[in-house]
């Protein structure tokens, strides 16, 4: 996260490759499933074989006694629907939910979060030497309409995406972020609205970060659950 | 810290099954842990194998052969690993090859060997036993003979001649910077022997062989599972954890960026084939040249991974990486992924389209948008279906047409004839010029079972 602070969500995984790297992030919508890009994968067939996923921790090399630390690996990956870029990952166990370990509401189906709603994005990733990169940095930025952000982006931005406007110049997501949430609180409780993709620059002024909107595949997401 | 495993090559959930004649000499010790059983096998000069069964019950199986068309099948067993000294399998010869004790039994120039129990046609003094392994008429080197393995042959004119078994570093050459390596050099390049791939000691790892099958972690032989300049391995030596073996390069390909898989504008897979000329990261930062050392020093140099196509600083993937990548320019930043380089497009043409969200699609695609073959939807293999024609009468659910039942937003879908993938989107497309929202608003929005956090911990620890 670029121009972030330290800060703590508990729904936010680490996807960790066979060396046990960090290389994305991804949100728990359940205590089995975890929600990333695509982008993070070769393909939907990849062998998953010694790839996992951490969380409960704010570290991100904790050592080995690190008492909230959950390391769980992957099993199975569903892609979501093509223009969606989203992965389903299905942990080999479930991980324990407690204080450092939350998973994340849903939207309702085709929900568009109003804009001006304050959300904040998570994630381990590269900070441009804004953050201190060994933690988990967050940033909070309002939420733009669609119609707005196409301003900037001279009419690209999709219906199935959605976008925020950083209160300052340079804050957003960046490299080993992608997967990772927009949350959104809606009274007391944090809605998963949006999923970090990929974009041109990161944390560059003026521009604001796009995000797929999760409402448009909650159908998709609950149906991978069930099936 | 040398493992007695180490002299055995595994076969894992095989068994070496006896015929008639064999049954009698295998000798069985129950209880047994693997690394005691491996001991007494290597300290036993009639013991060539072992079976180590797991189930019903911890049993170590020793057995005087190895695998042989003849005489030792091999079959499936998923309670039983085998392991066979490497000295009777092996089809290359260490050092001088004193220990060699495979089946050659043809000198160099094609002449037959003569039996080592035989005075005839040529008289000799070696005695055949069990510790030189003069056995029938193989290729030995009794006598520690530079020539490597030889033998008398059976022409009266030549007494004996070298079989030109070929040394293991020899036998098998690499390419580029040897990934695809599977021969069976177990030595380091100053003679260190290597650890197994399936023990963690001397030296704690992360490649287990089962995290990566691809890469044929087997036993302790030289490999390149993390796309080094050179096969390698962990030694026995608990003061090196790893070092590079040497073996043979192949003479040079002159084939430069000709494969018929590479492509230039988009990539498959992890992009590994990727040759195009995009040279900077998802978020535009410039990349560094691989060929320069500055500002980040690394090891893909172009002339140790000639296969790599690592020119200019155009994004490549040298490593096996998820995405093509590079160093990049700014020395903060050590590298990134070039995500921006789309995927290539499935071969796969919509045959069909539907409108809507299919939900009234009655047509015959029946292969999903990866060409994976659709499961018939009254059929509970390989994927039990909750929605089929019994609970979804009026859905027009047959055969193994893709249908939208459940009036899924994202067009028709089926299970799949793949185990691994329960169900997919189809290979069909919207009809073009339809555009129906995805998108209403909604107003009272209610949660109350997840996606709650203690914030004051939060704010406690951050103070």
């Amino acid at each position: 996260i670029v121009g972030g602070t330290p800060g703590n969500s508990p729904w936010t995984v680490s996807l960790r490759d066979r060396r046990g790297n960090h290389f994305c992030g991804g949100s728990l919508v359940s205590s089995k499933w975890v929600i990333s890009t695509k982008q993070c994968f070769s393909s939907c067939y990849v062998d998953l074989a010694g790839y996992t996923a951490m969380m409960g921790t704010l570290y991100k090399n904790p050592q080995d006694g690190d008492p909230g630390r959950q390391s769980i690996r992957l099993t199975k990956i569903v892609c979501g629907p093509s223009e969606s870029h989203l992965v389903m990952l299905q942990l080999e166990t479930p991980v324990e939910i407690n204080e450092r370990v939350s998973q994340i509401c849903l939207p309702p189906e085709h929900y568009i979060v109003p804009a001006g709603t304050i959300c904040e994005i998570a994630g381990w990733g590269e900070t441009k030497g804004t953050a201190d990169e060994a933690v988990l940095n967050v940033a909070q930025m309002p939420v733009l309409e669609n119609a707005d952000c196409n301003k900037y982006f001279r009419g690209r931005v999709k219906e199935n995406e959605m976008c925020t406007n950083p209160f300052h110049g340079g804050v957003g997501a960046c490299e080993r972020d992608y997967g990772g949430p927009l949350a959104c609180q809606n009274s007391d409780c944090w809605v998963l609205e949006g999923v970090i993709i990929p974009m041109r620059r990161c944390g560059h002024p003026g521009q604001p970060n796009i995000f797929i909107r999760v409402s448009v595949y909650v159908d998709w997401i609950k149906k991978v659950m069930e099936l | 810290h040398r493992s007695h495993l180490n002299d055995f090559q595994r076969s894992e959930g095989r068994e070496l099954v006896p015929n008639e004649w064999h049954k009698d000499r295998m000798q069985l010790l129950p209880g047994l842990t693997l690394e005691e059983c491996a001991k007494r096998c290597s300290q036993n000069l009639e013991c060539r194998a072992f079976n180590y069964e797991t189930r019903p019950s911890v049993t170590c199986k020793q057995l005087p052969w190895v695998r042989d068309e003849n005489t030792a099948d091999v079959k499936r067993n998923v309670n039983c690993d085998l392991y066979e000294k490497k000295d009777y399998v092996r089809r290359c010869i260490v050092g001088d090859g004193k220990t060699y004790r495979g089946k050659v039994s043809q000198t160099q120039s094609g002449l037959t060997c003569q039996q080592w129990w035989s005075k005839f046609p040529h008289d000799h003094r070696w005695t055949p036993s069990a510790e030189n392994g003069l056995e029938l008429n193989y290729c030995r080197n009794p006598d520690g003979d530079a020539i490597g393995p030889w033998c008398y042959t059976t022409e009266p004119e030549r007494r004996f001649e070298t079989c030109n078994i070929p040394r293991c570093e020899d036998e098998v050459c690499i390419t580029c910077n040897g990934e695809d390596y599977r021969g069976q050099v177990d030595h380091t390049e100053t003679g260190l022997e290597c650890q197994r791939w399936d023990q963690q000691y001397p030296h704690q790892h992360i490649y287990q062989p089962e995290k990566y099958p691809d890469k044929s972690l087997d036993d302790n032989y030289c490999r390149n599972p993390d796309a080094s300049p050179v096969p390698w391995c962990y030694t026995t030596d608990p003061k090196v954890e790893r070092q590079n073996c040497k073996i043979r390069k192949c003479e040079k390909v002159p084939l430069k960026n000709s494969r018929s898989s590479y492509t230039t504008h988009c990539f498959r897979g992890r992009g590994e084939d990727y040759r195009g000329k995009i040279n900077e990261t998802t978020s535009g930062v410039p990349c560094q040249r691989w060929d320069a050392q500055s500002p980040h020093q690394h090891p893909f140099v172009p002339q140790t991974y000639e296969c790599k196509g690592l020119e200019e600083n155009y994004c490549r993937n040298p490593d096996g990486s998820e995405a093509p990548w590079c160093f990049t320019s700014l020395s903060e930043m050590r590298t990134a992924l070039c995500l921006q380089i789309k995927r290539c497009p499935d071969d796969i043409e919509a045959e069909d389209c539907y409108h809507e969200n299919g939900k009234n699609y009655h047509g015959m695609v029946r292969k999903t948008r990866k060409g994976i073959i659709c499961q018939k939807w009254n059929v509970n293999t390989p994927h039990k279906t909750k929605i089929n024609p019994t609970t979804y009468p009026g859905a027009n659910l047959t055969e193994n047409y893709c249908r939208n039942p459940d009036a899924d937003l994202h067009g028709p879908w089926c299970y799949t004839t793949d185990p691994k993938t329960e169900f997919d989107y189809c290979a069909i497309k919207q009809c073009a010029g339809e555009f129906v929202s995805i998108i209403t608003p909604i107003k009272k929005v209610e949660f109350n079972e997840c996606g709650k956090r203690e914030e004051r911990m939060s704010h406690s620890r951050l103070r």
